[in-house]
């Protein structure tokens, strides 16, 4: 009778203040919906492992938060991903990491944990792993979304001195003599040919706060 | 980063976190979520936990396994034990939060940044979900 889940989304990223009411009902709607799949999970007898990794995957399928769909960039312009679990009652524990083509990082770390000796596999090899055991692999460009690519061209933009919101802020100061550096370093990010990456959906209307994830 | 921690049934902890990292990171960076005992940690003796935030400093003050410990060994209730472990974080310079269970359905929920979403579900079906500010 004692049966609990709890959920993180995220921290750093955007707050109440600064969110529309359409994002913030969207935002609600996920992790409802979260908390909804893994309190099933609970509730038909399933154990805690399950619940976590059930809740985890809807937030990873969502391109609001910073896993899976909706993971941001690198500055090589990919997705890398992370991801760990542990058992309470074994301590058993798996995790992956700098994996670009497993579509549930969670599945991954939780197949590391039980159909491996190991605890943490990365990059090319966890994927192999990923891929030999059966789980969803993906087009890197899966994982593509338009706001975390316009984050990423930001914060390059912010790396080289010209930050995009505040080249739109008056300034004390007179002109400089040479031309300010107007132009972000552009990353390229694989598509397919003729359009938008495969598996891309509709762009997310949101956009990262100061810290870019 | 996302992450979910839960107690079933039967009495056991689990623990489980996701991310995409950093924006803009290089080097093949690796943050806390993936390492065992700083953004994740479950055991049934003590708690489950998962943890957002800056993950260089969760993983120097090794967050997760110091909340587990401070309950193991200093017999601190979990929500005295996560908040002690978030401070330690904050002094070292770092921010984010974190999410916690122990085995008798308690939760906590503790932060010291902005923007930090999360939501519990309780046995009868009573579920929040919060986000700051």
């Amino acid at each position: 009778g004692r049966i609990t889940l709890v959920i993180h989304g995220g921290a750093g990223t955007i707050t109440r203040a600064n969110m529309t009411p359409e994002q913030e009902k969207a935002y609600r709607e996920v992790l409802n919906q979260a908390l909804q799949v893994g309190y099933g999970v609970l509730q038909k007898g399933g154990t805690s492992l399950d619940a976590v990794e059930a809740t985890v995957r809807v937030m990873e399928d969502s391109p609001l938060f910073n896993a899976g769909k909706g993971a941001v960039f690198t500055h090589e312009g990919r997705n890398e991903l992370d991801a760990s679990i542990m058992d309470g009652k074994t301590l058993r524990a798996g995790s992956v990491a700098g994996i670009t083509t497993v579509r549930n990082p969670i599945t991954a770390a939780r197949t590391v944990m039980e159909k491996s000796e190991h605890v943490m596999m990365v990059g090319p090899g966890a994927e192999q792993f990923a891929k030999e055991k059966g789980l969803q692999i993906v087009e890197p460009s899966y994982f593509y979304t338009e706001a975390r690519y316009n984050q990423l061209q930001k914060a390059i933009a912010k790396e080289q001195g010209a930050v995009p919101d505040q080249l739109n802020t008056p300034t004390k100061a007179a002109a400089p003599a040479t031309a300010p550096a107007t132009e972000s370093k552009k990353i390229k990010v694989k598509q397919k040919a003729g359009g938008k990456p495969q598996g891309y959906l509709e762009p997310p209307i949101f956009t990262e706060g100061r810290k870019y994830g | 980063t996302v992450g979910a921690v839960a107690l079933d049934q039967y009495g056991n902890l689990a623990a489980a976190t996701s991310t995409g990292g950093m924006t803009n990171k290089r080097y093949g960076r690796v943050g806390d979520a993936p390492i065992i005992g700083a953004g994740t940690y479950a055991d049934n003796q003590s708690c489950a936990i998962s943890c957002t935030g800056w993950g260089e400093y969760f993983i120097r003050a090794t967050v997760a396994r110091d909340i587990a410990a401070r309950m193991e060994y200093g017999k601190q209730p979990l929500q005295q034990a996560a908040q002690a472990t978030i401070d330690k974080v904050a002094q070292l310079g770092g921010d984010g939060g974190l999410i916690g269970l122990d085995r008798q359905g308690n939760i906590t929920m503790p932060f010291n940044s902005e923007g930090m979403y999360r939501g519990y579900i309780k046995a009868n079906g009573q579920s929040e979900v919060l986000i700051y500010k």
